[in-house]
Parts: C-alpha cells; sequence; structure tokens
C-alpha cells in the first residue's frame, strides 16, 4: 500500500 | 493604491479556471513586482504559486503591498461576465480595504462593466518554495496531450506511476477494471516546437502520484500550448505552464505517494 504524503512536509512554512 | 489593466481579461480568466477547483479561496499578493497567489488544496496534497508580472500588463500601480482576500468561487462569477475580446481593470485602495474593483472594457471601447467584489481576511499559511531544486527528469509536452493522457488513465485509476527511463516517459495505471500503461518518446522534429515532446533524464526515476491532482492541473491547459513536468525521487512533482513569453506562469506541486 502506498501512503500519500502532504506538500507541508516537503516545504517549510515562511 | 493598486492598480492594474490587462489588455486581455481572458488570461486572468483562464488562470482562475486552472486553479479554482483545486483552491477555493487565497490571497493574491499584489507588489510591485506583480501579482502571485500561492494557495494548497483543502488536503494539503498539492500547492500552486502563480505569478503574473507587472510587464505583462499594460498598466501596473502598486504603491505599497497588499493582499486581497479573494474567494475564487466569487471571482469566477465576476470573470465570466468579461467579454472574449474585453480589457479588465482591477483596482483596490491601500491593505484593510473591503472590496475590489473590476472593470471590464469591450475593444471597441462602448461597453463598459463595474463589479466591486467583497473582500475577506484569509489566513494562509505561506511555504517556500526552493527555487534550485534540480529534478532527475523532465518531461515537455503539448499541454493538450498531457490533458490528454491524465483525463483517458483517470478513467482506468485514480494512482498513477510516471516512470522516465532511457525508453521514454511511461504513465501506469491500475483500479478495479484492470491495468494500463501509457508510453511517450522524445520527438523533437514536430514541425511546431508546441507540438514537440522533449524528455531528457539525468537518472532513471520512478513515482507514483494521486491522479485527482493531475486532473486539477491540466484545468491550465488552455493557458499554454506546452506543460513542463519535472521529478525527482521523494520531492514534490512540478508541473509548470508559462503564460505567454515572460507574462507569467502557474506551477503545481504535488506530494508523492510512498511505499509504507
Amino acid at each position: 500500500a502506498r501512503k500519500q504524503t502532504s506538500i507541508t512536509a516537503y516545504f517549510a512554512k515562511r | 493604491m493598486f492598480e492594474a489593466r490587462m489588455a486581455q481579461a481572458s488570461t486572468l480568466k483562464k488562470v482562475l479556471e486552472a486553479v479554482k477547483d483545486m483552491v477555493s479561496e487565497g490571497n493574491f499578493d499584489c507588489s510591485e513586482e506583480g501579482i502571485c497567489l500561492q494557495a494548497m488544496d483543502v488536503a494539503h496534497v498539492s500547492l500552486v504559486n502563480v505569478l503574473l508580472r507587472a510587464q505583462g500588463f499594460e498598466m501596473f500601480r502598486c504603491d505599497r503591498n497588499l493582499a486581497l482576500g479573494i474567494q475564487l468561487a466569487n471571482l469566477s462569477k465576476v470573470l465570466n461576465c468579461a467579454g472574449k475580446d474585453d480589457a479588465v481593470t482591477v483596482k483596490a485602495e491601500d491593505e484593510g480595504a473591503d472590496t475590489a474593483e473590476f472593470m471590464f472594457e469591450s475593444s471597441k471601447g462602448d461597453r463598459i462593466t463595474t463589479f466591486e467584489l467583497t473582500l475577506m481576511d484569509i489566513d494562509s499559511e505561506h511555504l517556500g518554495v526552493p527555487e534550485d531544486t534540480t529534478y532527475t527528469a523532465v518531461i515537455k509536452m503539448p499541454s493538450t496531450e498531457f490533458r490528454r493522457i491524465i483525463s483517458d488513465l483517470s478513467t482506468i485509476g485514480d494512482t498513477v506511476t510516471i516512470e522516465v527511463s532511457k525508453d521514454g516517459a511511461s504513465f501506469q495505471v491500475s483500479g478495479d477494471i484492470g491495468k494500463g500503461n501509457l508510453c511517450i518518446q522524445s520527438n523533437t522534429a514536430a514541425d511546431k516546437p508546441s507540438e514537440r515532446v522533449e524528455i531528457t533524464m539525468e537518472e532513471p526515476t520512478k513515482q507514483t502520484y494521486a491522479m485527482r491532482y493531475l486532473s486539477f492541473f491540466t484545468k491550465a491547459a488552455p493557458l499554454s500550448d506546452t506543460v513542463t513536468i519535472s521529478l525527482s525521487p521523494d520531492v514534490p512533482l512540478v508541473v509548470e505552464f508559462n503564460i505567454g513569453e515572460e507574462v507569467g506562469y502557474v506551477k503545481y506541486y504535488l506530494a508523492p505517494k510512498i511505499t509504507e
């Protein structure tokens, strides 16, 4: 099974 | 005071069409550079970055940076009132304004429509997207071809694996009814540059993504003849549509699906 990752895990909050 | 005039209201309309299914509201950040919108879908799986550069407008004046918080469905209703060849002028007072004005002028100048759109306070998170990412695989193709691939494969399954190898780029999908595999190869001999397919690969790359978001991204196809898809292991996919030569762009980022 594959898990959908979140975009916030890759790009830091500014 | 903010005031900007765009010769083709249809460009703004296409930008709205490109984002409104994925995002319900957003801040249009206005500065001397132009107008920028960054927003995530409700599940925070994808991100869209829109830039309309100041030089892409006939007239652009922004005395002070301001954010126009807009419900996109409402802006879409307003933009749908613009005629095909209308020009659009957007005006807003400085920060804290409750409304923005949208004025459409017919090309003959004999019909002028003005709307005041209610603005809202939107608390949006801004993500820093690194500019210097190098991708191991890049696919450039006609945006209509991209739209067709995603539209066709969406009917088969909701997850797609994109694999770029020396044999080309393949889109593999599986669902309840079975599996599909679509393979494209570089075709740099097409008559028009906009019809060419260009696949560049630093190393073989294979990543899996949710089809639903790729379908949202294809809504930007009317903005640009070509689309560039960039992927690398374990980083978000980028789908980029350039608007005109230097008017701006719509860039989508999509977080991959990973094996647990």
